[in-house]
């Protein structure tokens, strides 16, 4: 475990933590895709499959369950919750399910590096969680004020991300026999998703004003 | 054993 590999893992966490709390505070989930939450639900239960065969290290295991734990905490209070299910942008969360979850369970069916079920639902995953983010983002192109805890939880996500790839390239420099191809590939389209939303944030930010995306 | 390290990213 390097450093980047750390700092990417606490970036992700953290930009959970950040979702939970914002809705538990505001009893408000205002500008939160649910597609998003859900896509992520299914990016991890697919790959933390192996929880069940392979123990990797207590730190794994534990940020395994904390990762599940959570998206499973926030998509139970966006859909049940009495007074958070009501604030849901039903009508602004329109992406299609299967616009994403079809042809990432084609690409993993054909693109894989062992055609067992574990390993096409883990390389499934990869390529899910890729795209799983764009529900989200066209969300908050479609939200007029986009309120900083939720702009933050997306800022955050995408931190994560590059932090994995620097994370790679410190890995590839170190360890001799580290390739993971499909992982890089997919990682690099994930990351190159948020540099739009990058871009606007910084703006934003850089220029004291409150978030907004050009549709 | 190689299998496994590959597999130790979140």
């Amino acid at each position: 475990m390097n450093i980047f590999r750390l700092a990417g893992d606490m970036t992700h966490l953290l930009s959970i933590i950040v979702l939970l709390l914002k809705m538990n505070a505001t009893r408000s989930c205002r500008g939160v895709s649910l597609k998003t939450q859900e896509l992520y639900a299914v990016v991890f239960v697919c790959r933390y499959l192996d929880l069940f065969t392979n123990f990797i290290s207590l730190y794994n295991t534990v940020m395994k369950l904390i990762f599940l734990a959570s998206t499973f905490t926030i998509i139970y209070w966006m859909r049940f919750h009495k007074v958070i299910r009501v604030t849901y942008d039903r009508e602004q969360d329109t992406f299609r399910y299967q616009f994403l979850v079809l042809p990432c369970l084609v690409l993993a069916m054909v693109l894989n590096s062992e055609f067992t079920v574990m390993e096409v639902l883990w390389t499934f995953s990869i390529y899910l969680e890729a795209v799983a983010i764009l529900p989200q983002l066209v969300l908050l192109q479609r939200t007029n004020n986009i309120d900083n805890l939720t702009g933050n939880y997306v800022f955050l996500l995408g931190s994560y991300r590059a932090l994995y790839i620097l994370n790679w390239i410190y890995r590839f420099m170190t360890e001799p026999n580290y390739r993971q191809y499909l992982v890089w590939i997919s990682g690099i389209v994930q990351t190159i998703v948020y540099i739009d939303f990058f871009y606007y944030y910084i703006k934003s930010w850089r220029n004291n004003e409150k978030l907004s995306l050009p549709a | 054993k190689e299998e496994a390290e590959e597999k130790d990213e979140l």
